[in-house]
């Protein structure tokens, strides 16, 4: 699975998730990527989220709803917010995901509860990118 | 005026040693083709986070390193089926679609089915008849499958032949917490 989330200079937040799926998936199975809420996700008034991991867990969790609910309503970072989701969606359900976020005022989150997840962003025009825990 | 940023992600996992490289070399890509639409050049434009977004994924989705487009998962069949969605935070209008086959870039399908206002998700023979109509290419089946997805899948086969656990539909929790009614 791949993500992208962007803020443009006239604050519009946009999120857009694409995958293949799993190995070995039954022919017509659908996972968390299309379904809004779970895999994809944006809302100027909070923020935009993109997920990825085990599909049947961020489907079952509603991973990105989580987040962004996270924020609005305990008025968490991105990052925490994240952190506290990704953490709580593998103690409750036991899959693993991670996520990236870009809040209303533009800060970000990443996060994940997998081994490793690739990530990278660009602000002030330098790339920052990584894959391992604490990196 | 709000800073403009982009951040993406390549896919989360037990992602091994000798894929870092490609990831790396692939994120880097995808930053620098997404990053063009979001730089206000000479103060002249706001930029689009639209298609930063849409410029990024279809940078990994046309890459082999990322389970996306060239280089998905494959099924049981060995067969490629994909998914995708694109959300806008103004008006909240999104494009969900799955279930797609031999097209490279279902995000910029995602993006056409948001673009006409009409549905929100759309999937199978329909998504498919979306995506050729509005531009996508048809691809010769099976071009989207790499050999290392082929790999993949023959050790998902094996171990699922020796009764080894490894669906990730099913959790250990999931396991304890069925409810012996079987609901």
């Amino acid at each position: 699975t791949v993500g992208a989330v962007a803020m443009d200079a006239n604050g519009l937040i946009v999120a857009g998730t694409s995958t293949g799926g799993i190995t070995g998936k039954w022919p017509g199975r659908i996972g968390d990527t299309p379904l809004l809420g779970c895999g994809n996700y944006a809302d100027n008034t909070v923020g935009g989220v993109s997920c990825t991991g085990q599909g049947e867990t961020i489907m079952r969790y509603n991973l990105a709803q989580r987040i962004l609910g996270a924020i609005q309503q305990q008025g968490l970072t991105a990052q925490a917010a994240s952190e506290q989701e990704c953490k709580r969606m593998t103690e409750r359900i036991g899959g693993t995901g991670g996520a990236i976020i870009i809040d209303h005022k533009g800060d970000m989150g990443i996060s994940w509860s997998t081994p490793r997840m690739a990530w990278g962003y660009v602000r002030d025009g330098i790339i920052h990118y990584g894959i391992n825990h604490n990196e | 005026m709000p800073q403009p940023v982009i951040l993406i992600h390549g896919g989360a996992g037990d992602i091994s040693d000798d894929l870092v490289e490609g990831k790396f070399l692939g994120i880097k890509a995808a930053l620098r083709a997404a990053w063009e639409h979001l730089e206000p050049a000479n103060g002249k434009s706001s930029g689009s986070a639209l298609d930063a977004v849409e410029a990024a994924v279809r940078s990994m989705e046309q890459n082999a390193a990322f389970n996306a487009g060239y280089g998905s998962s494959l099924n049981t069949a060995g067969c490629v089926e994909m998914d995708a969605s694109l959300m806008e935070g103004r008006e909240m209008r999104a494009g969900c679609v799955t279930l797609l086959t031999d097209v490279m870039h279902p995000i910029t399908v995602a993006r056409r089915l948001m673009e006409k206002r009409r549905h929100v998700f759309l999937g199978g023979q329909a998504a498919q008849e979306l995506a050729l109509s509005t531009g996508s290419e048809k691809l010769p089946a099976g071009a989207l499958v790499t050999e290392s997805a082929r790999e993949a899948l023959r050790e998902y086969l094996e171990q699922e032949a020796q009764g080894l656990e490894n669906n990730f539909a099913s959790s250990r929790m999931d396991d304890v917490r069925t409810d012996q009614r079987g609901d």
